[in-house]
């Protein structure tokens, strides 16, 4: 019987060549949200743990979530996040949040702070603002130009971008 | 996205996930990530689940729920995370679509995905911390 365990992802998909060349930083991201969950785990509860190790994620701006999080059609990056305690089943989330990266926190927050259990869009937005959350920096210039190519490449095609989006999230299978 | 499931001292399970969605998503498109049962599940004494991939498939095949549900029926979690990976492989005949990760009330660990790349890592108290990037790792 095993005690004190911690178990992570940075998301999964078909595989791009940037892959390899990221392999450093990906593993460093990893790393680090391994050590801050576990320092939450020996001074805290379970989900002390997965709160701090989704927030090491999201603030690294490695992955597809908070400070990464890829661009929606608009460009906006909206985020979506939540949080499950086996204890007693409770249960937060967030979704379509543009207010702050940490969309994890938020989640906890509607779970142990509100009589709801999922806040969306402009609500979401709203309690992050009247928490003090931090706000979303700007997306940086590499998902901006990500952002750029796909949106060619998906015209390129004569998709209606308002219409079938999985047959183009097919197409880039990105997360 | 990204997501966590840990197991504490007094053998609390939970779990946590958050993504920014798929590219180019529509205004409001939301996936399996804030959906309980979809994208992330904790109940003690069974299993915390955390879910990455195509959302849209993963919230219709409530992919956490299920493997609570095979847990719960006595099956182990690595078998349950394999069997569910493979269901929603076969149901959208699509590879590239589900990666999930588990830990029981035991504190057995199961991870599994049909992705080629698979982001993921693991630790417990008094171990080593290890990392993957490839589904092939």
């Amino acid at each position: 019987m095993l005690r004190e365990v911690l178990v992570i992802h940075g998301g999964a998909g078909r595989f791009r060549p940037s892959i390899l060349e990221e392999r450093v930083a990906i593993e460093e991201a990893l790393r680090s949200a391994l050590y801050d969950g576990m320092s939450a785990l020996s001074s805290g509860n379970a989900l002390d743990a997965v709160e701090a190790a989704v927030k090491s994620m999201e603030g690294s701006g490695v992955f597809n979530a908070g400070k990464g999080a890829s661009l929606n059609l608009l460009g906006e990056q909206a985020l979506d996040a939540s949080v499950m305690f086996g204890r007693d089943l409770s249960f937060g989330a967030v979704a379509s949040l543009k207010y702050t990266w940490n969309a994890v926190s938020l989640a906890r927050k509607v779970m142990e702070r509100t009589d709801h259990v999922f806040l969306v869009g402009y609500g979401a937005d709203k309690l992050a603002e009247a928490l003090g959350f931090e706000r979303t920096p700007p997306p940086p210039p590499r998902l901006l130009e990500r952002y750029r190519e796909l949106l060619e490449k998906a015209r390129s095609l004569g998709y209606d971008l308002w219409k079938r989006n999985f047959e183009i999230a097919r197409l880039f299978l990105p997360d | 996205t990204v997501g966590a499931v840990a197991l504490d001292r007094d053998g609390n399970l939970a779990a946590a996930t958050s993504t920014g969605g798929l590219w180019l998503k529509l205004p409001g498109r939301v996936g399996d990530t804030p959906l309980p049962g979809a994208g992330v599940y904790a109940e003690n004494g069974v299993v915390a689940v955390s879910a990455t991939g195509i959302g849209e498939l993963i919230a219709r095949y409530l992919a956490a729920a299920r493997v609570a549900f095979k847990v719960k029926s006595g099956v182990s979690v690595e078998q349950a995370v394999r069997d569910v990976v493979h269901e929603v492989t076969r149901l959208f005949s699509e590879e590239n679509t589900i990666g999930l990760i588990a830990l029981d009330a035991a504190g057995n660990i199961g991870i599994h995905s049909n992705c080629e790349v698979f982001l993921r890592g693991y630790t417990f108290k008094g171990g080593e911390p290890r990392v993957a990037l490839l589904g092939s790792e």
